[in-house]
């Protein structure tokens, strides 16, 4: 399959193990250089920059397929339900998030939905605090759902615009956290008359195949609407969202870039195509 | 599994019955491929497979009974080799108390780890000192509380100052108050981060002696080797920590940072409670890595 009349080798070989080094899984990062050489061949290019830029450009088109927008709900609240695995920054973000339409002018609330690990309802409520929006606590080791249930009634009454539901990090393999996690979304479903207007899957970039499980395991849980991928400040490059994208069609609509407030971006197809190698 | 995997590359060999040269090589595809879909890095991968291939190419398999055991048996065994045959303990300091630093990514698992340690080596009959160094995270220091409240561990900490003060301060006190081992938790870093890595490599250079631990997600993928490198080259690493091993990740993160530092796994984080350590076994971790 290699030996091409025109292609170097070496030069493919180099953009397969640069898509690998991206943690894009090796079964794609296969398939995309293959599908390279073969239209390099076809329109007889040479050129080492071009066929990473025809690469890039490829990348970009299967990140470009979906709409990133955020899902506002028929009816107030707009409720987001914030998911994924232990210290990816689901709390981070969501501050993060109440932020960004907070200072759009929107009233907001966080829900400290993570009753067990050790000082989560603290950490929500200083982001809280700094944001400047409202708060629905419970005491440690509360059942999550009835303080997401309490939480969207509350908001109803107080007429509050964007609810977001902090819930505590649960890796996808365990059985019973991931029926937790679907409690507290047909809670929150019921309670809305509608699904979460955004189930949303927070990934850590520096996260490798495992990625492509957790997404898998969650979806199928409660049916992601989005992923925001955090840490890409660091030089993790988040390539397992291409594999994602290529098997799970789940669209990546948010991205974090620090530990700060204003540390969020909306997903650009091209800044990550780019980005990525 | 790979033994799966590698039935199947040599199934039609079974005709002929001896393995050539190229049969080895191709077999040693399916290891490289599993090594890559466990998040070894690359480079870690192709210096790996290049060794188990000189070997694999030996008379002995060449001419064996059983070529797919005995590609697994050199993997396995070699695999075992590189992790670090056996389990090293924490250094304790010669002259107490034991300084340990936990230091890492952003949500690795340093805190929590730090709340097992200190529970473990309680139970060991030290008299430890956990101590909240992380400034920045909202509710850091009310977390190191909580955890050590947990684990019945007095939790050192000091307001506004910064952490390479409230280090050297939880020394003093320990040293007055009998403590012979200090837990330092600090803050998640990125190896990039400048001023971050200077401030642990400062938290670090206080003592004459200390035992840094690395602390590392094991679903981290490629990008574990530019981390252990980068934070082996900047600090005195002296153990590195893989946590959430009780998910499905296969952990090849471990090899990688293991290969780029030389440093060996001391410990394994198997779950969020705090009695969830175990020492490093090299063996199950390999296995898990092949998958
Ligand atoms: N560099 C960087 N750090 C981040 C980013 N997002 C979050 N963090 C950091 O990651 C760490 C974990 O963040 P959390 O928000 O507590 O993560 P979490 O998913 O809520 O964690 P659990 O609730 O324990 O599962 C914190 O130190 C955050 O500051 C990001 O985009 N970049
Ligand atoms: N399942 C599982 N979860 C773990 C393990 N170790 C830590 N965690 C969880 O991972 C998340 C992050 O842990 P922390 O201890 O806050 O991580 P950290 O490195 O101190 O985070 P920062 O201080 O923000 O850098 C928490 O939800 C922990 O409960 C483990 O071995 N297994
Ligand atoms: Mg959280
Ligand atoms: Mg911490």
């Amino acid at each position: 399959l290699r030996g091409r009349s025109i292609i170097d080798d070496d030069l493919l070989e180099d953009l397969e193990e640069a898509l690998i080094q991206a943690d894009v899984s090796v079964g794609l990062a296969v398939k995309l250089t293959q599908e390279l050489a073969e239209r390099a061949e076809r329109e007889h290019v040479t050129d080492p920059e071009a066929l990473a830029d025809l690469l890039r450009k490829r990348v970009m088109r299967m990140l470009s397929q979906w709409d990133t927008t955020l899902h506002t709900g028929t009816t107030a609240p707009t409720t987001f339900l914030v998911l994924g695995v232990n210290g990816v920054g689901k709390t981070t973000s969501i501050a993060k998030i109440a932020h960004w339409y907070h200072s759009a002018g929107n009233k907001v609330m966080m829900v400290a939905a993570d009753t067990f690990r050790a000082a989560a309802i603290d950490q929500l409520q200083v982001w809280a605090e700094r944001v400047g929006c409202d708060l629905v606590r419970q005491q440690p080791n509360a059942d999550p759902a009835a303080v997401a249930f309490d939480a969207l009634q509350a908001a109803k009454t107080r007429g509050t615009q964007l609810v977001i539901i902090d819930t505590a990090g649960r890796l996808h393999t365990k059985v019973n956290l991931m029926e937790e996690l679907r409690k507290i979304n047909r809670v929150v479903e019921r309670e809305l008359g509608r699904p979460a207007d955004e189930r949303l899957l927070i990934m850590d970039a520096t996260t490798g195949q495992n990625g492509l499980n957790q997404a898998r395991q969650f979806h199928e849980a409660v049916g992601v609407t989005g992923i925001m991928l955090t840490k890409l400040d660091s030089t993790a490059k988040g390539g397992i969202v291409l594999t994602i994208a290529d098997e799970l069609g789940i669209p990546i609509k948010l991205v974090g870039v620090g530990e700060k407030l204003h540390d969020l971006q909306l997903f650009s197809a091209q800044e990550f195509a780019n980005s990525l190698f | 599994s790979l033994t799966d995997k590698l039935q199947k590359a040599f199934r039609h060999l079974s005709s002929r019955g001896k393995i050539g040269p190229k049969d080895v090589r191709d077999g040693l595809k399916e290891v490289r491929l599993a090594l890559l879909e466990a998040d070894v890095s690359y480079q870690v991968v192709k210096d790996f497979i290049r060794e188990v291939q000189d070997e694999a190419l030996g008379e002995k398999v060449l001419s064996g009974l059983n070529p797919t055991q005995q590609i697994v048996g050199i993997v396995h065994r070699k695999l075992v080799h590189l992790l670090g045959d056996a389990a090293v303990p924490i250094k304790l300091a010669a002259k107490p108390p034991t300084i340990i630093i936990m230091a890492g990514l952003q949500g690795s698992g340093k805190t929590t780890t730090a709340g097992k340690l200190a529970r473990y080596l309680t139970r060991q009959g030290h008299r430890v000192l956990l101590v909240a160094a992380d400034v920045y995270r909202p509710a850091a220091i009310e977390q190191l509380r909580q955890v050590g409240a947990q684990v019945e561990v007095e939790v050192f900490t000091v307001p506004d100052q910064s952490p390479v003060e409230i280090a050297r301060a939880s020394v003093k006190h320990a040293q007055a108050k009998g403590y012979d081992v200090v837990i330092i938790d600090t803050a998640g870093r990125l190896q990039i981060d400048q001023q971050m890595m200077q401030e642990v490599q400062e938290i670090e250079r206080s003592f004459d002696h200390t035992e840094t631990l690395l602390v590392i997600d094991a679903m981290t993928g490629q990008d574990a080797v530019n981390v252990a490198e980068e934070f082996g080259r900047k600090l005195k690493l002296d153990g590195l920590i893989l946590t959430k091993l009780d998910g499905d990740a296969r952990g090849g993160a471990a090899l990688s940072a293991r290969a780029v530092t030389g440093v060996p796994i001391k410990f394994m984080g198997v779950g969020e409670k705090l009695d969830g350590l175990e020492v490093f076994h090299p063996d199950r971790l390999a296995q898990r890595i092949l998958g």
